[in-house]
């Protein structure tokens, strides 16, 4: 799980 | 982008716009939940903040700004211009006892204790139970109209697609996000009831009407 990735779902 | 997170943001937009057009074109907004559509307002404010600081893509903006617009109308719609046709009497269902805990969750339960990250997880948890107030009014009346049981099934069906899009990201790129995934499920279940009576009744062309 990549916590620092920008959530890209809306 | 998968086909199945194309198809849950459509589904989205379907929804909203299928509202809006009710009430636009009846000018009523009847056996609508206006604590439902304060609770998606709040869902939509505080998720896409991030409209300010982080830039996706510009499919994702238009989208997010698509659904902050129409998302505004509707309360405009819901609180002013059609207020009159509000059926308050019916919308009973106490939202502090959505808010309260959803706060606390997402203080608790969060990929990163920021405030930009806990409001975006408060509105993740927040989003999965507002609908309780719109399924409470139609329980509470024992139907709904045509037209509104398409906008919930469009809804509803939006959240189940992503599950879908997160079994595929999951198996192509390996990535998961147990908060999105675990809230996504929570959402789903809550319209299983009604999807059983869509498609057991409104399919066939009778209206939805819960047994006495």
């Amino acid at each position: 799980d990549d916590d620092d990735e920008v959530h890209d779902e809306l | 982008m998968n086909i199945f997170r194309l198809a849950g943001d459509l589904s989205h937009v379907v929804a909203v716009i299928i509202l809006l057009l009710k009430i636009w074109k009846t000018r009523s907004c009847a056996g609508i939940s206006g604590k439902s559509q304060l609770l998606f307002a709040i869902v939509y404010l505080t998720r896409y903040l991030d409209l300010f600081t982080t830039y996706v893509s510009l499919y994702n903006s238009i989208m997010k700004i698509l659904f902050l617009s129409a998302s505004g109308a509707t309360l405009y719609f819901m609180y002013g211009k059609f207020r009159g046709t509000y059926d308050h009497n019916h919308d009973t269902f106490r939202i502090e006892f959505l808010l309260i805990p959803c706060g606390l969750l997402s203080l608790v339960i969060n990929h990163e204790f920021t405030v930009m990250e806990i409001l975006w997880t408060f509105s993740i948890y927040l989003e999965s139970v507002a609908i309780l107030p719109q399924l409470f009014m139609v329980s509470k009346t024992g139907e709904a109209e045509s037209i509104t049981s398409h906008y919930l099934f469009a809804l509803g069906s939006y959240r189940a697609l992503y599950l879908l899009n997160w079994i595929h990201r999951y198996i192509a790129e390996s990535h998961y996000d147990l908060i999105a995934i675990f809230a996504g499920i929570v959402q789903t279940i809550l319209y299983c009831d009604f999807f059983y009576l869509y498609i057991t009744k409104v399919l066939k062309g009778k209206k939805l009407q819960l047994p006495a």
